[in-house]
C-alpha cells in the first residue's frame, strides 16, 4: 500500500499581507524539511510512528514554529512545552505537559509511551523522567528567542490577555 | 504548535503533536496538544489526527477522538468527519485546524482560521501551503 504523510506548523490569524517574504520562505522551508525527514522513513518501508517523530523533531528544532526552540513563553518568561504521540496499530500513547528541559519533547512523549506504564507525565516529574531516560537536555536559553521575550513584553505593556487572537496560538 | 500524521506501507497510522502552548500562559495552563483524544489520536480502525488551535475548545470537543469515532461508527469519510468536528468547535467559540490520514489513504486538512501552515507528502512528491 502507499504511504502518506501530513504535517502542520500551527494555525491562526495568519495573514499573507502581514508576512514578510523571508519569514514565509523560512516557514515553507521548515515544513519541507519536516516532510523530507518523514519521507525518508516511510519511503524505505519504515513505520508511521518513526516518520512522525522524525518530522516533528525537525519542526521542534526550527525556531519559526511554536514548539521546542522558538516556543512561546509563559507569563513568568519560561518555556513550558507539551507533546504527545500515539501509535494507531496498538493505541499505545504517551504525552508530556509543562516540561522545561528536554530538547525534543516529542521524544520524551515517546519515551513515556515506550518506557513507562503511564500515558501522561507532567512538569518536574516529567523532566526528571527525561533525564533518567538519558534524553538530550537543553537549557531554557535554547528554547527562548529574543523575539518571544519582546512579544511577551508587548503583550504585558498593552495589557493583552493570552486569549487575544494575535497571541492565542503563539 | 506542530504536528504530523502518517500512514505507512504496512497500513498503520500514527499521530504526534508538540507545542509551546499559549503566549503568556499562567497557572500551569495546558492545552489540547498533550491530551490524547483532544489534540492527538491514532487508531488503525479509523484515522490519525493532530490538531492545532484554541486548546480549551479542542479539549471540550474531544476533537481528535471525535473525528476517529465518526469515521469508525458513522462511516464518514475523513473530510466530512473533520469538517463536522471543526464546525462543532466553532459553534462552541473556538478555532484552529486538524490534519488527518486514514488507513484507506485519505489525507485531509480542515481549519476555520485565516491560515494554517501545512504540508503533505507521498510517493508522488511534497507540497506545502500556508493560507
Amino acid at each position: 500500500s502507499e504511504w502518506k504523510l501530513v504535517v502542520h506548523g500551527g494555525a491562526g490569524a495568519i495573514e499573507r499581507a502581514r508576512h514578510k517574504p523571508e519569514k514565509e520562505a523560512a516557514v515553507r522551508a521548515g515544513l519541507d524539511r519536516a516532510l523530507a525527514a518523514g519521507e525518508q522513513v516511510l519511503s524505505s518501508g519504515g513505520k508511521a510512528l518513526d516518520a512522525i517523530e522524525a518530522a516533528i523533531r525537525v519542526l521542534e528544532d526550527d525556531p519559526n514554529f511554536n514548539a521546542g526552540k522558538g516556543a512561546v513563553i509563559t507569563d513568568d518568561g519560561r518555556a513550558e512545552l507539551d507533546a504527545s504521540i500515539m501509535d494507531g496499530s496498538t493505541r499505545a500513547a504517551g504525552a508530556v505537559a509543562g516540561v522545561t528541559g528536554t530538547k525534543n519533547p516529542i521524544r520524551l512523549a515517546r519515551a513515556v509511551m515506550e518506557k513507562s506504564p503511564h500515558v501522561m507525565l507532567a512538569a518536574a516529574g516529567a523532566d526528571r523522567f527525561s533525564r533518567e531516560q538519558g534524553l538530550e537536555q537543553a537549557e531554557q536559553d535554547y528554547f527562548i528567542l529574543p523575539e518571544r521575550k519582546k512579544q511577551l513584553e508587548e503583550m504585558k505593556a498593552k495589557r493583552l490577555s493570552a486569549l487575544t487572537v494575535e497571541y492565542k496560538y503563539g | 504548535t506542530v504536528g504530523a500524521v502518517a500512514l505507512d506501507s504496512h497500513g498503520h497510522v500514527a499521530a504526534g503533536t508538540s507545542t509551546g502552548g499559549m503566549m503568556g500562559k499562567k497557572w500551569g495552563r495546558v492545552g489540547d496538544s498533550p491530551v490524547i483524544g483532544a489534540g492527538t489520536y491514532a487508531d488503525d480502525r479509523a484515522c490519525a489526527v493532530s490538531a492545532t488551535g484554541w486548546g480549551e475548545y479542542f479539549i471540550r470537543a474531544g476533537v481528535a477522538h471525535e473525528i476517529c469515532a465518526r469515521i469508525r461508527h458513522k462511516g464518514e469519510d475523513a473530510q466530512t468527519a473533520a469538517d463536522a468536528v471543526l464546525a462543532e468547535v466553532k459553534s462552541l467559540g473556538g478555532d484552529g485546524g486538524v490534519i488527518v490520514v486514514t488507513p484507506k489513504g485519505e489525507r485531509v486538512f480542515s481549519f476555520n482560521t485565516k491560515g494554517m501552515y501545512r504540508g503533505m507528502a507521498d510517493a508522488t512528491g511534497r507540497k506545502v501551503a500556508l493560507y
